[in-house]
């Protein structure tokens, strides 16, 4: 080979011009074609001479250095599931305490406040994983104006939201649409109740009056200091410490809607629900709290609110890192999550747990029917994610259930702060 | 995992002059009481209202 190499005469020749024109108008045929087929996919037109042609659908993968590129070839949620699945199976008994130590040294878990003194009881990663905390290790706020961290994890971001837009990091911005989905009508399920009146914008107004009276006559008959911001902040009778009367609010809000009804108000609590719009001196805000492997998995409820929607979007299930959500644009516009829709004293509120790849299981527990990166058992969500996935279009819907009121007054499943909501549980 | 969360609450309203505003500060509206970066656990205040 060396001899040839060195025996060999090399003789230079000039590219023909006319192959290198050919060449170059290959290339900007094949560019402009891209960028056609690309412009179809988003719905503009479609490449000169095609009108009559379906357009040409691809998988659209998402934008970012190598890493996301390779990531974004995986079948994330099979992977998830199998790691869900790899994590169920059960450690053998003398395994099991050095494994969840080790564990935890490597990714920070204070062992003292798991409410197992005794690690054996864990039989598999995904149950210690998916543990629960000692009683009273988690203190509230006591101040009832505060809005409390839903989990235990690190702040990733926070701000107001501008013109509908949220800010994921450091610039990379998303719609308030695509993250939760677009706006729902202006009146909730409830309002379609036979026999429930339908508010105008000027009859809400009126019905807001009427319910502060209503509020001021329940608690003249009750002697209860309880106005109408306190009912989501959880009423308050004298000389009685919080949690108690918490834990009644159920019982006290069916009181309300007798009072209302006593009063022949009708059903006037649609008037505070106006999503995605603040009200006049109100603005939207957002946080982002990012929950580490060795976080406390179960969510918690941040303030007392009512959910009365819940979409799940079925999408993937990208690592959420900071590494990634600075990387990856809209990446929790990709995730799969579980959008709870609701209201709190001062008007919107939404909390929406985003899965990831080695936690994709996300459960709401007064929601049985959620199934979240489920093989067995799909959910509508899932179906229309598969087939969209078939056809090689990316999917941007979600299937919706809304919560069945537990009173008039309420109109959905009410929540107090500090109740625990759900988790996150592997794969 | 993440969670996100989205909600409505009052701007306040912005202090006159007269009673010391600082560029753009608040009174009664929403006020953040944590920072980007900072670790939380579960039942500590995000902010107050």
């Amino acid at each position: 080979l060396a001899a040839a190499l060195k025996r060999t005469k090399i003789q230079w020749y000039p590219i023909p011009v006319g192959l290198g024109i050919g060449f170059l108008g290959l290339l900007q045929f094949y560019k402009v074609r891209e960028r056609e087929g690309q412009r179809s996919i988003e719905g503009g037109s479609f490449p000169a001479g095609d009108e009559d042609q379906p357009p040409k659908r691809r998988k659209i993968r998402p934008s970012g250095p190598w890493q996301v590129q390779i990531m974004s070839t995986l079948p994330l949620k099979a992977v998830s599931r199998l790691w869900g699945w790899f994590n169920g199976l059960e450690i053998p008994y003398y395994l099991r305490v050095p494994g969840f130590r080790l564990y935890s040294w490597i990714f920070g878990v204070n062992l003292s406040e798991v409410s197992e003194p005794d690690l054996h009881v864990y039989p598999n990663l995904a149950s210690f994983f998916y543990r629960t905390l000692k009683p009273g290790v988690r203190p509230l706020d006591p101040d009832h104006n505060a809005l409390l961290s839903p989990a235990d994890g690190r702040i990733l971001q926070y701000g107001m939201i501008q013109e509908g837009e949220v800010e994921q990091v450091k610039g990379m911005t998303y719609s308030l649409d695509g993250l939760l989905g677009q706006k729902p009508p202006g009146e909730s399920e409830h309002d379609s109740v036979p026999g429930a009146p339908k508010q105008s914008n000027s009859r809400s107004r009126h019905g807001e009056e009427e319910l502060i009276k209503a509020d001021e006559e329940f608690a003249r008959l009750n002697g209860i200091s309880y106005t109408l911001p306190n009912m989501f902040s959880g009423p308050q009778k004298a000389g009685q410490p919080t949690e108690s009367v918490d834990a009644s609010m159920e019982a006290t809000n069916s009181a309300v809607a007798e009072v209302r009804a006593d009063l022949a108000l009708g059903d006037t609590s649609s008037h505070w629900y106006a999503p995605y719009d603040a009200k006049p001196h109100h603005a939207l805000y957002f946080v982002v709290v990012y929950l580490a492997p060795g976080d406390y998995h179960r969510f918690h409820s941040p303030c007392s609110w009512v959910a009365e929607r819940r979409r799940h979007f079925a999408g993937e299930l990208y690592s959420v890192s900071p590494y990634l959500q600075r990387t990856l644009p809209g990446l929790f516009t990709l995730n799969e999550r579980v959008v709870l829709l609701g209201r709190w004293r001062w008007g919107f509120f939404s909390f929406t747990p985003v899965g990831a790849t080695n936690v994709g299981s996300i459960v709401i527990n007064f929601d049985r029917e959620l199934r979240t990166n489920s093989l067995l058992t799909d959910t509508a969500a899932d179906r229309a994610a598969a087939e969209a996935a078939k056809r090689g279009e990316p999917y941007s819907g979600f299937s919706e259930a809304t919560y069945a009121p537990a009173s008039r007054v309420l109109g959905g499943h009410a929540l107090t702060r500090g109740e625990e909501m759900g988790g996150f549980q592997l794969g | 995992s993440t969670v996100v969360l989205v909600f409505e609450a009052p701007k306040g309203k912005r202090r006159s002059f007269d009673e010391g505003w600082q560029g753009g500060e608040r009174k009664g509206g929403w006020r953040w009481a944590v920072e980007q970066g900072q670790k939380v656990k579960v039942g500590q205040a995000l902010g107050y209202v």
